[in-house]
């Protein structure tokens, strides 16, 4: 059960989604399940509410693991999850936090993608949709938002690990969260996780425009890894897509500020690269635990800055 | 199941344009199969790329060639995954 689970440890999409069962039925009605929709190849896409009451309150968002082989952001997202609940009514920034808005965690973003990193590819980086006209399968998810969509930075080759589909939105998953956040229309951040390379960035990386709010942006993006930074000393680097990394067109975080939800980050967790993507369990519990209070800093802003 | 066998993950600073157009230039050589951990962006960031075994030497011996610097980040990355195996099924078997 979810007291008695391994958090330190990496788990397959079965056991993920049997915890979110048991975690939903011990927290004491804060956490609910709801299906946002199906994956290509028919899996539910789950997402948890945490709620304290009210209608249609300001929400926050938060994916992890939209790059399937990104095994370290499922990871710490269930950690995440928990550390809510057991803060709840002891913390006073959760507290404040979930008397006031409602948050949303997408825990496995891409499951058929995370499912075939445990049986066939630990590699493997896309959805496993199959589209006319090529035999490779997948598109990369986070190339297939309305966002500058087939622009610089994704590639139009299906077999490429960046290619942004035959049309935005073709990929279920990324329809399903479009859908959502739509249809709810009060998120004021939207938050997608990844790892590896110590990044915290903001809009753009399909344009080297700056955002409107790249001032406020950057303040709280420093604020956010400096604190960070505190828990193990791990550095962060920070600032739009574009200059931070690189130019890259169709990612949710743009479509999210276009649709105008300000607080709009990426992360990328733990390493630099020493592992990659095969970071070791044991630094899971570290990873989340600096996660935590990066994002929390971040979540404090958002409800002290309403909009 | 695929295996990585001998696979390795190496680390390329490019330190002009020419460079990185060079190392971006493998993303369209198919053949070579390489996967971008890190994607190519701008001189003195880092791109990881994995390459199969069967074209470690060659790839190795271009980025030489060209005077582009590299480190071997990861060995073999098999060797990594098994470790990572290892322990989900140590896991699995722990008293809770």
């Amino acid at each position: 059960n979810s007291q008695t689970f391994n958090y330190a440890s990496y788990h397959t999409l079965d056991e993920i989604y049997t915890w979110m069962d048991s975690f939903v039925a011990s927290s004491s009605g804060l956490v609910s399940k709801l299906q946002i929709g199906t994956t290509f190849e028919n899996r539910p896409i789950y997402v948890l509410r945490f709620s304290t009451g009210g209608v249609n309150r300001p929400a926050i968002w938060i994916n992890f693991g939209i790059h399937a082989r990104e095994w370290i952001s499922p990871a710490t997202s269930l950690w995440f999850a928990n550390k809510l609940v057991s803060e709840y009514g002891k913390d006073s920034s959760v507290s404040s936090l979930l008397n006031t808005m409602d948050l949303y965690l997408e825990i496995v973003t891409n499951p058929d993608g995370y499912s075939f990193t445990h049986t066939n590819n630990r590699m493997w980086r896309k959805t496993r949709s199959n589209h006319a006209g090529t035999s490779c399968k997948g598109v990369d998810p986070n190339r297939n938002f309305d966002a500058n969509f087939g622009g610089p930075g994704a590639s139009g080759n299906a077999c490429s690990s960046t290619y942004y589909g035959p049309y935005v939105n073709s990929e279920k998953e990324v329809k399903a969260i479009v859908d959502f956040v739509t249809n709810h229309g009060n998120f004021k951040s939207f938050i997608d996780v990844h790892s590896y390379s110590q990044l915290l960035m903001f809009p753009y990386g399909y344009t080297s425009t700056k955002p409107k709010d790249y001032n406020e942006l950057m303040e709280l993006s420093k604020k956010s890894i400096t604190a960070l930074a505190s828990v193990h000393g791990t550095k962060y680097r920070y600032g739009p897509i574009l200059t931070t990394i690189y130019q890259s067109s169709g990612s949710s975080i743009d479509w999210a500020y276009d649709q105008g939800i300000k607080y709009a980050f990426c992360f990328e967790l733990r390493d630099t690269g020493r592992y990659g993507f095969i970071l070791p369990a044991n630094q899971i519990i570290a990873t989340a635990e600096e996660t935590y209070v990066g994002l929390m800093e971040i979540l404090d802003h958002v409800r002290l800055n309403p909009y | 199941q695929k295996t990585f066998i001998g696979d390795q993950v190496l680390r390329i600073t490019v330190n002009n344009e020419e460079q990185l157009a060079l190392v971006s230039s493998l993303q369209e050589q198919e053949h070579l199969n390489i996967d971008f951990w890190l994607e190519p962006s701008k001189p003195l960031l880092p791109i990881d790329i994995q390459v199969p075994r069967e074209h470690v030497q060659s790839v190795k011996a271009l980025l030489e060639f060209n005077g582009v610097s590299y480190s071997t980040l990861i060995e073999d990355l098999q060797a990594l995954m098994d470790e990572e195996e290892k322990e989900m099924v140590l896991s699995h078997h722990k008293e809770r």
